[in-house]
């Protein structure tokens, strides 16, 4: 809340610590502001209140109007395939997509497309058996591709609607891990499945990396969405406004705990009002 | 990069032969933006900057022959100085084991380093024993026993509660004569009350010679809530740093550093066991700039 009530030098300060402090990032704020600086001298804005009503208005309006539903293939297997770097929250996401695929009354599928990371494998099965989906694992240091491939014949062969692929946390720099992507994405629909999701988790801790983050994703397998996870911390995810705005990627989805529950459809008033909180 | 805004102000005012008060706020304008897209705290910034100004102002900038040079070098050596310092040297307790906590936020690090410096502590030719405190994360004790495998450290846990664990895995170290131990514990946020509760009484059960707190070289500006609230509640040694095999510009540990104001240990840079070294506060210095 801005404590001055008339608008001086003070409350743009404000405005921007607020947004730098969330991470918005100082191109995106430089912008907002500057936007907001004009709307001032057109509307003869005067309280302080005023300003943050419109500054909220604006992010509100330009975060809204993307699609964020999760998106079925015609033909079943779906797959829905869960990239991101190390730790953000892939695994456990799944989990909590499985919970909530299989409350809406379909069949659920995991693919352990971690080969690399010590019990990744264990950590998904135990998952999947608190869920009640099956999972479909390889060798610690198997083909992640082969993993996922298998899945996807395991879903077909039982009719399942929906294979959710787990993949190894990897940093973007790395240039053979995302090549390895690629050819999981492209692996994945080699069989009976469809791709028609592909999901970038981002820990809402992340800073201005998190837009890197999503550039180099989404180039290497083509985005359809950002599951924006730990958002029950007191990190308010700003860089996902870069995110949206510079390379239209929708959050889709905000993970709020540990536990299979804690997942919630991204909602961009909500998200602009605990930003200002 | 920072060199390349400046030389752009920096060929403006060459021209004019001696710096106004408004060229060195112009600079020190352009170090405060690279500094915040470097995810650098705001408020750590602002501090920063006052101390740069200190030396700018002091240091006749214009009768310098290449003043850009003077800038950019008083920024590098102000980093460096918040950064570094002394670097931690680990001194062992005179009555084994010497005990280490981990402490940090959701998927930092800390399972993964936890056998990264059993190893290290190997090479120092010490006997580790890692504790495995996370009784909640799905396969959390499987991951450290694989890990402890991969480089020959036992590994302790049991199905109780983390206090006890803790306690226990203390207890099985002098039993079996090893003279450090490292506790990994659950990750936790720093706002979760009765988390964090818990971290304190696993700290107050074993007695720790050596807690750090494990942060991600990719976080944002929250690195200072994070920092000042697991400092308050477990009085930190040192941090380690993580995923600095990143392209992240690793801001966060310079607020980080700044707030709690003890040492940045250690260093990890790659998902492998062998990607962990002492940390060099000149390298990271360099990132930040960009
Ligand atoms: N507080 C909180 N913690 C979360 C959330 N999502 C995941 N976590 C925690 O973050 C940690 C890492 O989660 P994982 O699912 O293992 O992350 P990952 O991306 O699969 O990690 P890697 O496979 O190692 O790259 C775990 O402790 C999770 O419980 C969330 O929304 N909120
Ligand atoms: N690239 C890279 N990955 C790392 C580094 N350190 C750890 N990791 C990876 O980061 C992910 C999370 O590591 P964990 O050790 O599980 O993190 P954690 O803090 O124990 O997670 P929680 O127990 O869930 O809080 C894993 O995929 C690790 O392999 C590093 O320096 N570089
Ligand atoms: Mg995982
Ligand atoms: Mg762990």
């Amino acid at each position: 809340a801005l404590r001055r009530s008339k608008i001086d030098d003070e409350t743009w300060e404000e405005l921007e610590y607020a947004l730098i402090g969330a991470d918005v990032g100082v191109e995106a704020t430089q912008e907002l502001l500057d936007h907001l600086r004009e709307r001032v001298r057109a509307e003869g804005m005067t309280e302080g209140s005023e300003l943050l009503d419109a500054l909220k208005g604006e992010m509100k309006t330009r975060l809204s109007g993307y699609d964020r539903e999760l998106h079925h293939a015609e033909t079943s297997p779906s797959v829905w395939l869960f990239v991101g770097v190390n730790g953000v929250g892939k695994t456990t996401t799944i989990g909590k997509v499985a919970k909530r695929e299989i409350d809406a009354g379909r069949t659920v599928v995991m693919a352990a497309g971690d080969t690399f990371r010590a019990a990744a494998a264990e950590q998904l099965e135990t998952w999947a058996d608190r869920v009640g989906a099956e999972c479909v694992r390889g060798n610690e240091g198997g083909d992640p591709s082969a993993v996922i491939y298998d899945a996807v014949e395991r879903a077909a062969a039982i009719n399942a609607d929906v294979v959710l692929a787990d993949t190894a946390g990897r940093l973007h720099t790395k240039v053979n891990l995302m090549e390895e992507l690629r050819k999981v994405r492209r692996v994945a629909e080699k069989g009976a499945g469809t791709v028609s999701e592909v999901l970038l988790v981002l820990d809402a801790t992340t800073g201005q990396n998190g837009l890197v983050q999503a550039q180099q994703f989404t180039e290497a397998v083509d985005l359809t969405g950002v599951v924006l996870t730990k958002l029950d911390g007191s990190a308010k995810g700003g860089i996902i406004f870069a995110i949206q705005e510079k390379l239209g990627i929708p959050v889709k989805l905000v993970g709020l705990g540990e536990t299979v529950d804690d997942l919630v459809p991204f909602d961009p008033d909500e998200f602009v009002e605990a930003l200002f909180a | 990069a920072l060199s390349d805004r400046l030389e752009g102000i920096f060929a403006r005012i060459r021209g004019r032969g001696r710096l106004s008060e408004d060229d060195v706020d112009e600079v020190l304008r352009e170090i405060r933006l690279a500094l915040l897209e470097a995810d650098v705290n705001f408020r750590v910034v602002k501090n920063f900057i006052a101390r740069v100004r200190e030396d700018l102002v002091g240091s006749e900038l214009s009768k310098a022959l290449n003043p850009f040079q003077q800038v950019v070098q008083a920024v590098h050596r102000e980093l460096i100085n918040t950064l570094g310092g002394e670097t931690l040297r680990i001194t062992y307790a005179s009555r084994p084991p010497t005990v280490v906590l981990m402490a940090g936020l959701q998927g930092s690090g800390k399972t993964t380093n936890s056998a990264k410096l059993a190893r290290w502590f190997k090479s120092q030719g010490r006997n580790p024993l890692l504790v495995g405190a996370d009784l909640q994360r799905p396969a959390a004790v499987e991951q450290l026993r694989t890990l402890g495998n991969q480089i020959e450290v036992p590994v302790f846990s049991e199905p109780t509660d983390p206090v006890s664990v803790a306690r226990a895995g203390l207890a099985e170290a002098r039993r079996l004569g090893r003279d450090v131990v490292i506790v990994d514990t659950a990750g936790r946020l720093a706002i979760d009350q009765e988390m964090m509760e818990q971290v304190r009484q696993i700290s107050e059960a074993v007695q720790p010679h050596y807690t750090f707190l494990v942060i991600d070289a990719m976080t944002g500006q929250d690195a200072v809530n994070t920092a000042e609230a697991f400092h308050a509640t477990l009085e930190l040694d040192g941090v380690i740093l993580t995923k600095l095999d990143g392209d992240a510009r690793g801001g966060a540990a310079l607020s980080v550093k700044e707030v709690v104001g003890k040492p940045i240990a250690f260093a990890s840079t790659g998902e492998k066991l062998k990607d962990f070294d002492l940390f060099h506060p000149d390298r990271l210095a360099g990132r930040i700039l960009g």
